[in-house]
């Protein structure tokens, strides 16, 4: 079947997990959406790197702690009113469901702490929005360890999962709200401050971080109870007879 | 014991003590995710090596065949009773993983491990 688009070729096999699975998550040609260039495909490169070698083999010492990572754009970037010192850009993530066998592990905003915007220079940061109460109001929730990002300077990479476990778990439509705060770093206020030139994928983007529970689901149900402490990378050894 | 069925059994494989070039055995291959129509959606890696297993299944099943008892039986089965029986298949025995990093339908970007992308070692069954 030379010449036929792949996607035609997989509809023969849609039994096979692999193939369903392209055939759901993989886009046609004509669907592409553009890539996501810039600093989040220059970051996912990198973690891959880290993560995998030239021939595309996990490596043993790899720290990524999860067998999938989704890289989230945000929908739409909002600069509200002026308030003070502070400018205020909404950055709101759709949590998508995923299919039933992943579990989300890690949670990881990565957003620029350093921002040039046109003569200003400014100090920024993140903060998760918190319905508190009937009137949603300005959360100062906190508490959430930050640390340089592996790859940029200006950069910071902040733990929110638990904040998205939160989300994660609700029905229906789930939106991630965040607050992506600056502030020029002498202190005054901001006059005429241009929100609207800078694309929010230059500001911030979200890492979610998901482990593949089919297999150890898998494993635990088909060895007999008690024996699963034995268990080693070599299952089927234990399964089969010696001869 | 093995040996009282090989010395009853006739075969090439008595007259060779070791593999033979065609026996079954794990075959290098690499392909490229363009080949494949996968490259307007996979980022990395470009080159992958599935590689495939190919050949005869021995009639005596050696020990580093991995190959389970049921092919031993199997085999005998096509000798000694029935030879419509197929003997056993050359199939990959180990596999391993391979990581994706992919762009999704939405415009996110994917990294994933997918599991048995690898053929590493052949087994008969």
């Amino acid at each position: 079947k030379i010449g036929q688009p792949s996607n035609a070729l997989m509809a023969d096999a849609p039994s096979l997990p692999l193939i369903r699975e392209l055939l759901e998550g993989a886009p046609g040609k004509q669907q592409r959406k553009p890539p996501v260039l810039g600093h989040p495909l220059r970051y996912m490169l990198e973690l891959y790197q880290r993560s995998a070698d030239a021939r595309g083999r996990p490596r043993e010492n790899r720290t990524i702690g999860a067998t999938m990572v989704r890289l989230v754009r945000p929908l739409a970037d909002v600069a509200r009113p002026l308030r003070g010192p502070w400018n205020i850009q909404t950055l709101d993530f759709p949590l998508r469901p995923n299919q039933v066998a992943y579990q989300l592990v890690q949670a990881t905003v990565v957003y620029r702490h350093q921002l040039h915007l046109a003569r200003f220079h400014l100090s920024c940061h993140v903060e998760p929005w918190v319905q508190k109460g009937p009137t949603n109001h300005f959360p100062s929730s906190g508490g959430y360890s930050s640390k340089p990002s592996m790859l940029y300077k200006a950069w910071t990479e902040m733990d929110i999962t638990q904040h998205v476990q939160r989300l994660w778990n609700k029905k229906g439509r789930r939106v991630l709200r965040l607050y992506f705060m600056c502030q020029q770093q002498k202190g005054s206020d901001i006059l005429e401050l241009q929100w609207h030139g800078t694309s929010s994928l230059d500001t911030a983007f979200l890492l979610l971080y998901f482990n593949d529970t089919h297999e150890s689901v898998q494993k635990a149900k088909l060895l007999p109870r008690g024996l699963e402490e034995f268990m080693d990378d070599d299952s089927s050894l234990l399964l089969r007879r010696t001869r | 014991q093995t040996d009282s069925i090989t010395s009853g059994v006739p075969g090439p494989f008595r007259e060779h003590d070791g593999l033979k070039s065609n026996q079954c055995s794990l075959h290098p291959f690499q392909v490229s995710f363009h080949q494949l129509g996968w490259d307007h959606w996979i980022i990395a890696p470009h080159l992958y090596t599935p590689n495939y297993c190919k050949g005869i299944c021995p009639r005596v099943l050696q020990y580093g065949l991995n190959s389970p008892n049921h092919a031993i039986i199997q085999n005998l089965v096509n000798e000694l009773v029935d030879q419509s029986i197929p003997q056993p298949s050359c199939v990959p025995y180990k596999y391993v993983p391979i990581s994706i990093l992919l762009v999704e339908a939405n415009g996110s970007i994917l990294y994933k491990e997918y599991e048995d992308m690898i053929a590493q070692s052949c087994t008969c069954r």
